[in-house]
């Protein structure tokens, strides 16, 4: 573990009780590797060591009989205040129908995360209607439908064009007296200025109370880049974290709170409808830390 | 270049963040760069000695060689890797090529993994074998073997559902689908895993797993025309011996390139 590893580094010498400033030093160069083993991001990684290298330096650790469970204690509050703090509930405001938009890179987890939301709604006493969004994905639509009828959420999705349809979607739900509506869109590359565009058009015409980007939790370095991006060009509120019930350590998850100062509302769990948790900082944070 | 001006202390940090930005991993970058290092005290052709340490851990490219009687491709690989994607890609290279193919749905779990064959299977001009939603995978692939050598098809490529490494149950019913499709008188040439550009250190957790239930015989590496450089891929190759075979540069039928490691290094150095 790493305050076994961190033990090492400071149980090589101690002078007079006290650690020596370049032990800290070590201490941390491990502690930012475990980081870059999760998958932070290293701009995220080297910032993070940063703000704990001042409280490590600190008398409370220095002197203390047990300075790598300081250490890592600091590192687990820093780490856990970045992802969020406590758990963030997921809240919407304004007047029906409410619009939640997702987003994302292809095969994250989006058109399942869009149902799982749905049937969370509706466990929650609201009355969502899915939007079928993506033209683009052979089928996409078509599981977007056999989702609702497995969780008796409706699904509309008429016409050609995303951005049209996405605005007609929400008329739909005028009409029918859905109060909540969920928008599937197509997977895109930040780095598609086309497909980007039309991911803020689709927010432009639908006036979205959240814009919701899934993010795989195995995603690696380029996680920060992703959430910087959809962030500039979607005013991305918040994200859901998918497949976090495989093992990847997740550093994804500060990489994308930390440079967009968003919160993590629900991490995915699995491939049913019912694998949709909210998001807890401070167990992520142990995670990450392994 | 980075190292043109001489070295200091600055740039060899620069180097080894370039690797880690890449996914290279922490460990892997640190020891790349102590070698490299060791070979330019004062700089120099350092990029170029890096490039040639990349292109010696990838190995030589390993062309699709499919001869004969009927070949069968197995595509394996986690949630939303870009199996299905890559099935569509590659049937549509293999008829161009001039050969009879054809693809199985043997995902019948996850919603709608069959009718996006299907659509692929007409995009790509091969046949197609299904059954419905739920079936056994097994009696898929089963079927498709029998199928395929009535009608006399040069490739099968064997569609699976997304899983995720940790879940044993599904590794298990992996290599059960193998085993059935060795049952029904076939060899499975080639075992695809299908591998996502912006996978993290988890990727050579997936690549361990997935050799365990089915011997890997090639990595394809999908997603590669966004931002994500796919380093990964190097530790797979040092650690389990598997090549990267293909690269997805896109969503469309025409967007798969077999791999080329110098193409690879440059884009990861950039
Ligand atoms: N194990 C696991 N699988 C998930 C989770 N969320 C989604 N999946 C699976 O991941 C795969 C991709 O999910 P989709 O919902 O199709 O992803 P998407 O973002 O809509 O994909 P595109 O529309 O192609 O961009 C499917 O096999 C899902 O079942 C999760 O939390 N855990
Ligand atoms: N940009 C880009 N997108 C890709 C590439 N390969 C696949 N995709 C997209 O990734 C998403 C997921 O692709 P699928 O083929 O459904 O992935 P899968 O592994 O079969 O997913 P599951 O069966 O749900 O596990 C789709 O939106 C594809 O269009 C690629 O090389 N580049
Ligand atoms: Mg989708
Ligand atoms: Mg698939």
């Amino acid at each position: 573990t790493l305050t076994e590893r961190l033990d090492g580094v400071f149980s090589k010498l101690r002078k007079r009780g006290k650690l020596h400033p370049k032990q800290v030093d070590n201490a941390l160069a491990d502690v930012r590797t475990a980081l870059l083993e999760a998958d932070v991001a290293v701009e995220v990684a080297d910032d993070l060591v940063d703000r704990v290298r001042s409280r490590a330096l600190s008398e409370e650790v220095l002197k203390s009989l047990t300075p790598a469970q300081q250490v890592v204690k600091v590192m687990n509050e820093e780490l856990t205040v970045t992802l969020g703090g406590e758990h963030r509930p997921f809240t919407l405001p304004g007047a029906p129908p409410i619009v939640v938009l997702l987003a994302g890179v292809q095969g994250s987890g989006k058109t399942t995360a869009c149902a799982k939301l749905a049937k969370h709604l509706r466990s929650k006493g609201r009355r969502p209607l899915l939007v079928g969004a993506d033209l683009d994905r052979p089928a996409a639509v078509e599981q977007l439908r056999t989702l609702g009828r497995e969780i008796g959420v409706p699904v509309w999705s008429e016409g050609r064009d995303p951005i049209k349809l996405a605005k007609n979607g929400v008329k739909e739900a005028e009409r029918t007296g859905a109060d909540v509506v969920i928008i599937d869109t197509a997977g895109r590359l930040h780095v598609d200025p086309e497909m980007m565009k039309q991911a803020r058009r689709i927010k432009d015409v639908t006036k979205p109370a959240h814009v919701l980007m899934a993010c795989d939790a195995m995603t690696g370095q380029d996680a920060v880049i992703q959430a910087r991006e959809f962030m500039h060009d979607v005013d991305t509120t918040g994200f859901i974290l998918t497949k976090l019930d495989g093992d990847a350590r997740g550093g994804a998850a500060l990489s994308m709170t930390a440079v967009t100062g968003r919160p993590i509302f629900f991490a995915g769990t699995g491939e049913r409808m019912d694998d949709l948790e909210p998001f807890y900082p401070d167990r992520m944070a142990g995670r990450i830390l392994g | 270049g980075l190292f043109h001006g001489g070295t200091t202390e600055t740039t060899w940090q620069q180097l080894e963040d370039i690797l880690l930005k890449a996914d290279v991993g922490p460990k892997a970058a640190s020891d790349m760069v102590q070698r490299v290092r060791a070979d330019h005290p004062t700089g120099g052709n350092v990029i170029d000695t890096v490039r040639g340490e990349i292109l010696s851990i990838l190995g030589p490219d390993r062309p699709l060689a499919l001869d004969g009687r009927l070949s069968v491709i197995l595509v394996v690989g986690v949630n939303g890797s870009g199996k299905t994607t890559t099935i569509g890609k590659l049937a549509k290279r293999l008829v161009t090529e001039g050969r009879v193919v054809s693809v199985a749905a043997a995902d019948t779990f996850r919603a709608a993994a069959g009718e996006q064959l299907e659509i692929w299977a007409r995009v790509s001009g091969a046949q197609l074998i299904a059954q419905d939603r739920g079936a056994d995978p097994g009696a898929v692939a089963f079927d498709a073997v029998k199928a395929s050598e009535a009608r006399g098809v040069d490739v099968l490529i064997v569609d699976t559902a997304g899983r995720l490494h940790t879940k044993q149950p599904l590794m298990d019913e992996l290599s059960k689908i193998k085993r059935v499709i060795e049952k029904a008188g076939a060899t499975v040439d080639e075992t695809f895993l299908v591998l996502d550009a912006q996978t993290g250190q988890n990727g050579i957790a997936q690549a361990r797993a997935f050799t365990d239930a089915v011997e890997i015989t090639g990595v394809v590496l999908t997603k590669t025309d966004g931002s994500a450089k796919g380093g990964i891929v190097l530790a797979v190759r040092e650690e389990l011996g598997v090549p990267v075979r293909f690269v997805g540069v896109g969503e469309r039928p025409d967007d798969l390139r077999p791999f080329d490691a110098g193409v690879f290094a440059d884009r990861l150095l950039s």
